[in-house]
């Protein structure tokens, strides 16, 4: 899963 | 997906402004929109895309002058008597959760766990708000309808994704509180759907 910084969902 | 929630957003202000009344709006769910946001783009200034920066910083103004017009500029129109579900819940339920499965134990994750969350029973109090008035104006129901859209669309986007780029690409989090979401919404879809879609006024049966 994607840390925060790197999150493309808005 | 940005569209519907930039098309919720111009739509209530749209309606505030032009009606120069926020009635009807639950100003606890703007709130906790605003609360939402702010826990969710702590990264702002180390965005690394031009188009999330743009669009995190547009949510967050908007949002601020929202409540601005609320509590100041049409701060008669507001009835606090309507808005009274009790958002300590709401908060209780979402810090819960986001300390219990956050993705890491960091401060930056559980703030971001928390605000989704947050957004997935931020609506609870303006849909208590419609309850208990029985009806809303069509602009209230087209402006709800476009934030719930907003984050029902993510489902299938979702599901796209997972098949595009492999389920390493998938949030648990935000699909489970998505999914939440929608449900929570779905009553509320059910009646705009049946109603307003075909003209009528928005009234609870």
């Amino acid at each position: 899963e994607a840390k925060v910084d790197e999150k493309d969902e808005l | 997906n940005i569209f519907r929630v930039l098309a919720s957003i111009f739509i209530l202000l749209h309606k505030i402004v032009q009606l120069k009344s926020c009635s009807g709006i639950s100003f606890k769910s703007q709130m906790l929109y605003l609360l939402v946001y702010i826990t969710r783009y702590l990264d702002l200034p180390w965005t690394r895309s031009s188009y999330n920066f743009i669009f995190k910083v547009l949510f967050i103004s908007s949002q601020c002058y929202i409540i601005y017009l609320m509590a100041r500029a049409y701060k008669p129109t507001n009835d606090p008597n309507l808005d009274t579900f009790r958002v300590e819940f709401l908060l209780g339920f979402a810090f819960i959760l986001a300390i219990l499965f956050p993705v890491q134990y960091t401060f930056l994750e559980i703030a971001w766990a928390f605000s989704i969350w947050l957004e997935s029973v931020a609506i609870l109090p303006q849909l208590f708000m419609l309850q208990r008035t029985g009806e809303a104006e069509a602009i209230t129901a087209h402006y709800l309808f476009a934030l719930g859209t907003y984050r029902a669309l993510y489902i299938p986007n979702w599901i796209y994704r997972y098949y595009t780029e492999g389920p390493r690409k998938v949030d648990t989090i935000a699909v489970v509180a998505g999914v939440l979401q929608t449900l929570l919404y779905s009553d509320f879809f059910w009646i705009y759907y049946t109603k307003v879609v075909r003209g009528e006024k928005f009234k609870l049966p």
